[in-house]
């Protein structure tokens, strides 16, 4: 359905415009490497469906190849700045210091309470699902420590959070096309867009009207 | 009450 296609795009897009960000400026400032780093553990766990060979689609087979590389090669490219651009590196792991031992452990946790099945691949899922609704956290931490960021950086987690938010309408529509209720991806899915929420709305009434985004 | 969920989405 339309939604669940504006969302993956959103999504693709929202990749673009990091990998963008950090080849053109060739600098990291304001973008979180731990965030970085849940994505990479988020989508390794979410897809190890793809070793089993039971594919749902090319679309999704390529989707998740697409996200698993592009998390795996940002994180590269940060690391890399180490070497070609130090100052910023500096800058940003001094920034970058929200401890994600707090989302890792109880997203374990909840992993074990709420899956479909007791497998190794449900588990993953399911704890993919619940680290996929906090992982941003570590990069709104930073922003609301640094109380401004760059644009594209700004733009770039609005579209990732648009992409959760989409996924909304989409759960809705297949409730009612087919009667489909999946319970555990709608509930983290509501939560990671409410974390958003505040970010949305100052996104809103800044980046949207021209203004930089400036926290209050 | 379905225990097992085809999981279509990304």
């Amino acid at each position: 359905n339309i939604f669940r296609i504006l969302a993956d795009l959103s999504h693709l897009a929202s990749i673009v415009i990091l990998l963008e960000t950090i080849r053109k400026a060739r600098q990291i400032d304001g973008i979180s490497l731990k965030t970085q780093i849940l994505y990479v553990l988020v989508f390794c766990t979410r897809y190890l469906d793809l070793l089993t060979f039971r594919w749902t689609s090319l679309y999704n087979t390529l989707m998740k190849f697409f996200f698993i590389g592009t998390s795996v090669y940002v994180v590269k490219l940060m690391q890399d700045c180490k070497l070609t651009n130090p100052v910023s590196y500096k800058d940003m792991m001094f920034r970058d210091t929200f401890q994600i031992k707090y989302l890792l452990g109880p997203c374990a946790l909840l992993a074990l309470v709420f899956n479909y099945k007791f497998t190794v691949l449900e588990l993953c899922w399911s704890f993919s699902i619940w680290l996929e609704s906090v992982a941003i956290l570590p990069q709104l931490f930073m922003l609301s420590r640094s109380g401004k960021a760059s644009t594209l950086t700004t733009h770039y987690i609005f579209a990732l959070g648009l992409y959760r938010a989409l996924y909304i309408p989409n759960w809705i529509w297949r409730y009612y096309s087919e009667n489909r209720l999946e319970k555990l991806s709608i509930f983290t899915g509501l939560l990671q867009t409410a974390l958003y929420s505040d970010f949305f709305y100052i996104y809103y009434r800044k980046v949207m009207k021209g203004r930089g985004f400036e926290l209050p | 009450e379905g225990t097992e969920v085809e999981h279509d989405e990304l």
